[in-house]
């Protein structure tokens, strides 16, 4: 339930934060 | 037909010793990532270095989309503020993100780029701003009430202080206390960076 989430856990999950889609070939 | 001098660094990778001694990668490593750099910096200009369009490019494929943290990443690996990246700002700053980097590293990479205004502490107007963010970004749609909520609720527990923001001590403590907030800063494609960009060794200046 997103009332209980920790709003980091929330913003880690963010596109922009997902440096690994580098390293995709 | 070629005058080829092996022993010739190629630009931007004057000195991979000195790189792999002041980060956590091997000199072939540094010289696979290299090839990353190469790739990714020669997308729209092919001038060594990586602008934010070839950024967003790599990252999410278009130009076009705008990204609060995109923006915040490439500020961080931006250590010299002048728009560009060369190899050495972007080796050091990916080797934050190593699994073997020091923990304390990834600590202090993730605080900065939560600390939007870069004021020394997290404040609950940067947490709202980023939370937004990440909701238009992924489409995700909450209501303000519920957005709210998840940021009492997280201010309950990590200031600690109850001065209303969130210090580098404070934001140490929750996320030893919470691991899972730290997932994005540990890229284990770093471990297999030499056989990802298997290149690198036409060019290599070591066996290892």
């Amino acid at each position: 339930r997103p009332a209980v989430m920790n709003a980091f856990e929330l913003i880690s999950t963010s596109q922009g934060l997902n440096l690994g889609v580098l390293f995709e070939k | 037909c070629c005058d080829l001098d092996l022993h010739k660094q190629p630009k931007g990778l004057e000195d991979p010793e000195i790189l792999a001694r002041e980060t956590v990668f091997s000199v072939s490593e540094i010289e696979a990532l290299y090839e990353l750099f190469k790739k990714i910096s020669s997308a729209v200009v092919d001038d060594g270095f990586i602008n934010k369009e070839e950024f967003q490019l790599a990252l999410f494929k278009t130009s076009q989309k705008e990204s609060l943290f995109a923006d915040r990443v490439f500020d961080l690996f931006d250590t010299k503020h002048d728009g560009i990246l060369g190899f050495e700002e972007f080796a050091r700053a990916i080797s934050v993100f190593h699994p073997n980097a020091p923990i304390d590293d990834k600590i202090e990479f993730s605080f900065q780029l939560y600390d939007l205004k870069q004021q020394g502490f997290i404040e609950r107007q940067e947490v709202k701003q980023m939370v937004v963010a990440t909701l238009a970004e992924s489409g995700m749609n909450l209501s303000d009430e519920i957005i709210e909520s998840i940021i009492d609720k997280t201010f309950e527990e990590a200031d600690t202080k109850h001065d209303g923001k969130i210090d580098k001590e404070e934001w140490r403590s929750l996320v030893l206390r919470h691991p899972s907030l730290l997932k994005n800063m540990t890229l284990q494609y770093l471990k297999d960076i030499t056989t990802t960009f298997p290149s690198f060794v036409f060019y290599s200046q070591v066996d290892d």
